[in-house]
């Protein structure tokens, strides 16, 4: 039980270290259990360092900062063993599109390492653009909702979309 | 086991049966506000055993049953279908000789849910328990809800770790 | 005390449903103070019904729909009593483009009615396209921030800005 | 009373002075993620007499002042300051003959705040109430900080009273 989560503890510090690299282009972060010897009573610390500047507590951050390290979190946990089904629901809202850009990079590279099919509600252009595919979801009828499948070329035309 | 399509009817705003089919990659959903893209994604959930109805921003269970719109009265029933690709042979035993596993859950007002794995009825534990096994399930960390973000940054210390346990 | 309360719920209230009317071209809404007879002890219930709806708990609708309800509710208050400057930092995060769309013509709208100042921070394009002027902050030097002018026809060409 | 203009000093990631003029209208600010645009909105909180330190994201308040990068040491003093136009003579008795007054506060490591209004010291209390009797203030509904949205939508039935009560 104990041991299980320290090692647990260890295989997602080293994810979550190495992913906060990638989407932040640099930097460093580190997970940390505190309070408690007992990590199964232990509290997660979250420090972070986005490119150039000083180790904070999660708290310190931007609110794009924090998002940003809150999605590599769940990635660091996801990937000890990753379903074949991952599903996201806008967590992008609060990224700019440089890091909507590294946020997609990488997962472009889950997708390679672990065949996991994503599905992604987002309104953010970029991601749109980055999709292999689009379905709409429409209410032309006030209150019931209908699907259509997107064309990608079609889609930056389609105003209301996002 | 991969996922080929998920069939949403009388879920919420979805009354209309609405297919939507699962491929590899990146698959998008998008549309305006309070179109219906989080209630695909609260629809998986709900298939897949989440007994929460806080989880599905109801009160009770039954709040998922389409409840009527200005032109259109309310359904008495909500049914959600996954179909599964089962070639690789990976589900739990009882189910294992399918290559194609299909999950229902079905909610009829004031009368609770029934789940069937291709048409047999089985017990809510059950379907939980096939997706226990591939690390997929409501609760797992590959459903990644809307607020999901703020939540964890806003959380305490213990509420943290206990994401950490899932790894476990 | 508690009678002063009671005005303010009314007026907030009649602000409340106007607004949100504007903001979502539609529907209607309501508060309703719950739970106490003693105004200075009830909760606050929030109900709405976007354009063709039913009406429904806040909790019940879609994230963006609440965003621009929580906005309805805040310029309620504020409009009881106009500050001179008013800030809002990213509240337009969860919005798609047409309900973006009716707040920008609102806060054109308090402008004309209140000439109170608006300090407007955020990412969505729409937003910064309907601004009587930008400020860019940037990092060059990293953890240093600068404030740039931003010309409002080059916004559209700094692809870094949001 | 009009805000013509806020300069912003050793506050926060902001090392450098720096002045935002205030005008008319619709005023946007822009830029990537972690680049300032928040800091300026807690920059304008703190000068109008913001005490609580979590409300700027902080532990102590000592936290506002620029903590140093990867090139540049700590900053030992933080100040901002806001110049408002009087000319329609609204503001309190003690301030109300000047046509232009600006309220500056400072931090010092370890040696808390001070607040001055036209170069005179004055207490945090004079600010905060040059700010009430305009309905203006760190803690008014005209200050919407990044994540209130999301708190209100959270919040329960007496929270949220309590926004109304600002109306009060
Ligand atoms: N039981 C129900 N019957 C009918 N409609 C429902 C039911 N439950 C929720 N809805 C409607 O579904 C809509 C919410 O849809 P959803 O949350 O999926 O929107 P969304 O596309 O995710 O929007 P956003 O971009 O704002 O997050 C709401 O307008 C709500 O009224
Ligand atoms: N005392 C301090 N000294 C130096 N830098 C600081 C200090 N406090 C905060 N910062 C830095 O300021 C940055 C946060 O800036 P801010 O919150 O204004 O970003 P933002 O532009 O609002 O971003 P977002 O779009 O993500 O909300 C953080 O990267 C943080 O490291
Ligand atoms: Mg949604
Ligand atoms: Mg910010």
């Amino acid at each position: 039980g104990r041991q299980r989560l320290k090692n647990s503890f260890e295989l997602v510090n080293k994810n979550f270290k190495n992913l906060f690299k990638k989407l932040f282009g640099g930097g460093d972060a580190e997970l940390k259990l505190v309070g408690d010897d007992d990590p199964l009573k232990a509290g997660l610390e979250i420090l972070a360092s986005p490119p150039g500047k000083k180790m904070q507590l999660l708290s310190l951050l931007s609110g794009g900062e924090q998002a940003l390290t809150a999605i590599s979190l769940i990635f660091s946990v996801f990937l000890c063993n990753p379903a074949p089904i991952c599903i996201l629901d806008e967590v992008d809202a609060a990224l700019d599109d440089s890091n909507v850009g590294r946020f997609c990079n990488l997962l472009d590279k889950i997708v390679d390492e672990t065949e996991t099919y994503f599905l992604i509600v987002t309104h953010h252009r970029l991601t749109m653009a980055k999709m292999n595919r689009l379905f709409g979801v429409t209410m032309e009828q006030k209150g019931i909702s209908r699907l259509v499948s997107v064309d990608l070329e079609q889609a930056n035309k389609i105003k209301d979309i996002a | 086991m991969k996922f080929k399509s998920i069939r949403i009817s009388g879920f919420k705003s979805f009354l209309e049966p609405t297919e939507i089919n699962l491929d590899e990659g990146l698959t998008g959903i998008v549309g305006p506000n309070g179109c219906g893209k989080s209630n695909i994604v609260e629809a998986m959930k709900w298939v897949m055993g989440e007994s929460s109805a806080r989880q599905m921003r109801g009160e009770g269970m039954d709040d998922v049953i389409f409840s009527g719109s200005n032109e259109r009265p309310a359904r008495n029933f909500a049914e959600v279908t996954i179909k599964l690709d089962n070639t690789e042979k990976k589900a739990p035993a009882s189910f294992n000789q399918f290559d194609e596993i299909e999950i229902s859950r079905k909610i009829e007002r004031e009368k609770g849910s029934t789940y069937r794995v291709n048409s047999k009825q089985v017990r809510a534990r059950d379907v939980q328990l096939i997706f226990a096994d591939t690390a997929t399930g409501a609760r797992s960390s590959g459903i990644v809800s809307q607020g999901r973000i703020s939540q964890i940054i806003e959380s305490s210390l213990e509420e943290r770790r206990i994401i950490l346990e899932e790894a476990a």
